[in-house]
Order: C-alpha cells, then sequence, then structure tokens
C-alpha cells in the first residue's frame, strides 16, 4: 500500500488554484476538463495518461481516519492500493473532480465534487515507457 | 506603493495520482 497522501491540505485543489498545463496554459482547478490532462501529458513527453478504475473503497485498516481506494491501472490492469484522505479529489474521466466525501471537500477546498464510486475511471500518469 | 503579490502556479501534473502500473498489490 502506497503511503498515506500529505494530511495537510494540499493547496493546488483549492478552488481558484492556478494551474500550468503542459502548453503553457493557465486554467483554475476547478475549470479543468479531461482533454486538459490528456493534452497535458501528449506534449509532456515523458508522462503518461492512465486509467485507473476503482474497484474497491473501503476505511483503512493501517491509517484511521483515511480511506483505502483499490485500483486496477492501465493495460496491464495492475492492482495498486493507495490510503488517501476521504477529501482527496480524484478527476474522473468524463465527469471532473469526485471524492468520497464531497461535503469535506467543498468544505476544506472549495472544489465542488461528484461522489467517488466503484466503476469509476480516473486520470492517473505513469512514466511513459522507453521504446 | 503596494507590493505586487505573487500567484502560485501548480503543474498539471501535481493534480492526479501518479500510479505506478509497474506497481501491484
Amino acid at each position: 500500500v502506497t503511503p498515506a497522501a500529505p494530511t495537510n491540505n494540499p493547496s493546488h485543489f483549492m478552488k481558484g488554484a492556478i494551474i500550468q498545463l503542459a502548453t503553457g496554459e493557465l486554467k483554475r482547478v476547478e475549470d479543468l476538463q479531461t482533454q486538459d490532462f490528456v493534452r497535458s501529458a501528449e506534449v509532456s513527453g515523458g508522462l503518461k495518461i492512465d486509467s485507473s478504475m476503482v474497484m474497491d473503497i473501503r476505511p483503512s485498516q493501517q491509517r484511521p481516519g483515511l480511506v483505502s481506494l483499490h485500483f486496477t491501472v492501465g493495460e496491464q490492469q495492475s492492482k495498486v492500493t493507495i490510503d488517501v484522505p476521504p477529501e482527496h479529489p480524484f478527476f474522473v474521466f468524463g465527469q471532473g473532480w469526485s471524492s468520497c466525501s464531497p461535503e469535506r471537500t467543498a468544505q476544506l477546498y472549495g472544489l465542488t465534487c461528484h461522489h467517488l464510486q466503484v466503476g469509476d475511471m480516473c486520470v492517473s500518469i505513469t512514466l511513459q515507457q522507453q521504446q | 506603493n503596494v507590493e505586487p503579490r505573487s500567484v502560485p502556479v501548480f503543474p498539471w501534473h501535481s493534480l492526479v495520482p501518479f500510479l505506478d502500473s509497474s506497481q501491484s498489490g
């Protein structure tokens, strides 16, 4: 299990935070769209966008207060589990920001979220395999 | 004179998880 995400509230998720895409364009975090991530990965060269499907969501056994998210990642359908705070937002293809606790996400970041569910396909990144 | 306030700008890849698909388990 990957160590928990930092529990301090990352400011790049704060509503109004300015995000720089690989194209150089600047957008607010709440205005990002799926295409922005896909395009940025294409331009960045070294990174690849993966589709990570949420397979299971349950309270973390090791870290009370966090949730364990079980993903299958990329073409190989690798199994990856991460522990995150319930308010941590994930970008779901075609849907936008989603979290296990949209109320807490709105309270802490001001970011409006959908409810993350099993079966949601999240944007994740990995290193581009050298050809 | 008002000091220009610098606005932090974050890179796009800081927003999405790095789930290295070579990981497993």
